[in-house]
């Protein structure tokens, strides 16, 4: 079983699109598949089509301990499971601020429901923070994914960003690694874009052999700005689904069969 | 003196972009303004140059009450004065988790900065996020502006964020007001751009008379997709100084009109 965090604590680089097109993929490829909301926003939830609304039980209720993660997670037609998430969720950051190991509470539930439940992937969708429900997934992981926009800012937060996943693998979770950085919102041709995917490269040729991200690769995929996977949402459906001849879901699927393929290496 | 939050939860939306060129269009026009940037990505600092690494006082160090707002903020070669903010400010979230009234920290350190130096408008840059520091905002702020990308997630989120106005307006500043939506990262001629509008337009027109945002007015100003606008922060400079005669630095202009001709009526 691959566990895979989606995060990036930069806003709007594309962690919720990849997300769920990347759970969907995998899904049509045959793969069993959850889909965790981590996000306060709900947003992969939307994406989906699932309204967590009143007493629809979502993710909160696993970090109460109200729930099992079995019983929040709702299958869909695809066979992929989404474990759902609303603006209840916000509250954790407070609430759990003094309780014992709370950053791995994710982490025992997961492994709790995948003994009855098995899955091939488990994908997390992670909020635009560093902060208990990030550090929840990346207890959790075994992998990280990092969406990365090619821009400016994009560069300025990898550092910090992969600083938080080392401090994880020391104090937490020593076998979680970053794995892939999927450049996305991606404009060929500009040339902020190429400048950065070579500072990009520049900067993880220069990695320490013995950090969690020296096994990292840029996915030769690039996510291409595309107006139907901001459509997709509106209408409840990945990509796949929605636009399937677009350039987006041809450069998902492209990413599906590199994350496929990483499998005998892995 | 008009203090300004500009705020959004969803990440990734143009908040320190119009932060930024806002404040710098504002200065331009020959008003006193203090940026203040309250991300710990400290994105608007590096957008304007402004390394606040090592002993570099910042913001962090007024939350801590070890400094003053004016020992900490820089004073630009254009007039414009900014508190840098970095990666330490983080540690807010949690460090003042259980301190009395913390919500009103910056509020406090402001009235006290601007007694001995008057400015003529004062915009916070917020976080992605509803936590202590944009909430430290929104106490602090008389006006909220809320950039907005007209996509899907982007409609989703506004009455969450909205309802947060309203609850810091009942429980801890009165006067807050959300006076302006600025349509930010606009794809002209996209179709998903014109419903969004639409269902905009129709959700403030629905607004109950005694809401906090009743009114909000949504700009005239689109301030459209334009790679410059992506490169200036690479350059340390707002859009004006990086390419003047860019669109982007000509929907600035025109936001910054907008915003200076509120005052008549404000
Ligand atoms: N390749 C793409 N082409 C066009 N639009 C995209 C693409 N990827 C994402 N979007 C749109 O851009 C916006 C930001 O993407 P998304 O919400 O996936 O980012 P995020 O990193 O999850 O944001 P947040 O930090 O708020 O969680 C969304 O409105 C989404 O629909
Ligand atoms: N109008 C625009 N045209 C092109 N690029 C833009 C525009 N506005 C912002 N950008 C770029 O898009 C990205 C997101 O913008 P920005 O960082 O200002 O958003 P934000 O809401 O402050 O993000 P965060 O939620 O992470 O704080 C940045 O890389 C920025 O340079
Ligand atoms: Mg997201
Ligand atoms: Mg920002």
């Amino acid at each position: 079983m691959r566990r895979i965090a989606v995060m990036n604590q930069k806003g709007g680089v594309g962690k919720t699109t990849t997300s769920v097109n990347l759970a969907a993929g995998l899904a049509r490829a045959g793969k069993r598949v959850c889909l965790i909301d981590l996000d306060p926003q709900g947003h992969a939830s939307l994406h989906l089509g699932i309204e967590a609304f009143g007493d629809v039980p979502t993710l909160y209720d696993v970090f109460r301990g109200e729930r099992e993660l079995a019983e929040v997670w709702q299958p869909l037609e695809s066979g992929l499971h989404v474990v759902p998430a609303n603006v209840d969720l916000a509250a954790v950051e407070i609430e759990l601020a003094e309780v014992h190991q709370r950053e791995s509470i994710l982490r025992d539930a997961l492994s709790k429901a995948v003994a009855e439940h098995p899955f091939d992937y488990v994908i997390m969708d992670c909020p635009p923070s560093l902060g208990v429900l990030t550090v929840n997934a990346l207890a959790a992981a075994d992998e990280v994914f990092i969406p990365l926009q090619p821009h400016f800012f994009a560069l300025q937060g990898l550092s910090k960003l992969l600083e938080t996943t080392q401090l994880v693998t020391h104090h937490v979770n020593p076998c979680l690694r970053v794995t892939g950085i999927a450049l996305c919102l991606f404009e060929t041709g500009t040339r902020l874009a190429s400048d950065v995917t070579d500072d990009l490269a520049l900067f993880l040729a220069n990695t320490p052999p013995d950090a969690p991200w020296s096994g990292a690769r840029v996915f030769e995929t690039r996510i291409r700005r595309n107006i139907k996977l901001a459509e997709a949402p509106s209408f409840g459906q990945s990509i796949f689904d929605y636009a399937p001849k677009s350039p987006g879901a041809a450069d998902y699927a492209g990413l599906v069969r590199e994350v496929l393929a990483m499998e005998h290496t892995h």
